[in-house]
């Protein structure tokens, strides 16, 4: 789920 | 970080660079569409705003920041600075036919209902057609300057490259996000029929002119 994977993509 | 998703960040770079010198030294913003470039500069606004929430890297906000600072730059130079150049009879893309059904896809599909959730998604769908336009305004002139096609490969290569990207961190991380995913995917294949033109004539030294 997007919960915990961080956004760290451009 | 893999060499993918950083060859793919120097391509994304060097188109936004490639577009904004193209347009300061020529003084000139002919074949270039206005709308596309605004809907990028929407595209990094609406995904770029954890900026103000949460630090990841220095890498990682320094190049958000050049982004959208390049991106709105590109965008006053256009509809400002050379305005004069700028080629509105053929830059007539209904971009509202793009915004309005993202817009509606990024409510109903999307990993967690919340404002910058589905800001971000809202980001991701629009990133993968947001080039429609500039493709558009070339088929209507039949033709792009050789610099023009240079940013639109280096433009394309990012997506491509970021999908490899995705198939190594499933493979090494587990990780995977199935909304950037089939995004990136639609958008690169947009870029297929000009990758095919960019290989047989600019790489060959011809001009980039479509069959009228």
């Amino acid at each position: 789920h997007s919960g915990e994977c961080k956004k760290d993509e451009l | 970080m893999n060499i993918f998703r950083l060859f793919g960040d120097l391509s994304h770079l060097a188109a936004i660079i490639i577009l904004l010198l193209k347009i300061w030294k020529s003084r000139s913003c002919a074949g270039i569409s206005g709308k596309s470039q605004i809907l990028f500069a929407i595209v990094f606004t609406t995904r770029y705003l954890d900026l103000l929430t949460s630090f990841i890297s220095l890498y990682n906000t320094s190049m958000k920041m050049i982004y959208i600072g390049c991106s709105y730059a590109t965008v006053y130079l256009i509809y400002a600075k050379f305005r004069a150049t700028y080629d509105g009879n053929h830059d007539s893309f209904r971009v509202e036919f793009l915004i309005v059904p993202v817009g509606g896809l990024a409510v109903l599909i999307n990993h967690d209902f919340s404002l910058l959730e589905i800001l971000w998604t809202f980001s991701i769908y629009l990133e993968s057609v947001a080039i429609l336009p500039q493709l558009f305004m070339i088929s209507k002139t039949g033709e792009a300057e050789t610099i023009t096609t240079h940013y639109l490969f280096c433009q394309g290569l990012y997506r491509a490259l970021y999908l490899i990207n995705w198939i190594w961190r499933f493979y090494f991380e587990g990780f995977f996000d199935m909304i950037a995913i089939v995004a990136g995917v639609v958008q690169t294949i947009l870029y297929c029929d000009f990758f095919y033109l960019y290989v047989t004539k600019v790489l060959k030294g011809k001009k980039l002119s479509l069959p009228a």
